[in-house]
């Protein structure tokens, strides 16, 4: 059963890759169901964040948001500071693509500060990138500018021309 | 509204493409 379990995160990720979205997401439930019978909580973990992924690339924005919900609830009670940002990255992302902007700001701003806590760089330049857009969005040019600067001033220092 | 909506986009796209490739391993 534990072996059935990757095996169906394994079809999960590969029709994924090829694209085939709605196979993803019927494989990934299977993983999920079998990875809450084993109490497996990185797995469930992992199945909730391909199922997010999926669902970006269905148009299902709010199921997106909802699976990266829980992504972000296990990444915290599992203490991986990584994930969790990654998961505010995300949830950043889906909620500017569903035009809550304030909702994107409130994830950004959280990606951001554990990006610093980590000295992850690169990371922080994305947020400040998508901060800076979220702020535009809402006519706050004050705080577009800020972090618009912010995000030349790193991708200056990570040499990243683009 | 429009304008600041092709704006936002960008930083979106660009987590799009790397979300493509974007599989957690078993």
């Amino acid at each position: 059963r534990a072996a059935q379990g990757r095996a169906y995160g394994n079809l999960g990720n590969t029709n994924y890759l090829l694209g085939n979205f709605r196979k993803a997401v019927m494989f990934h439930e299977q993983r999920l169901l079998i990875a809450k019978e084993f109490g497996d909580r990185p797995a469930e973990r992992r199945a909730y964040s391909n199922l997010g992924n999926s669902f970006i690339f269905l148009g299902e924005f709010e199921m997106a948001a909802e699976y990266y919900k829980r992504t972000l609830q296990l990444a915290r009670q599992l203490k991986d500071r990584a994930v969790e940002a990654q998961s505010c990255y995300s949830l950043g992302n889906t909620y500017t693509l569903l035009q809550d902007y304030g909702k994107a700001i409130d994830y950004h701003l959280k990606h951001l500060t554990i990006a610093q806590e980590l000295n992850d760089r690169v990371g922080e330049g994305r947020a400040c990138w998508s901060l800076g857009n979220a702020y535009t969005a809402l006519g706050n040019h004050d705080q577009a500018m800020h972090f618009a600067e912010k995000h030349l001033e790193i991708s200056r220092e990570v040499g990243d021309r683009s | 509204v429009q304008r600041m909506h092709l704006i936002q986009v960008d930083s979106v796209q660009r987590w799009m493409e790397d979300l493509k490739w974007m599989t957690e391993c078993e």
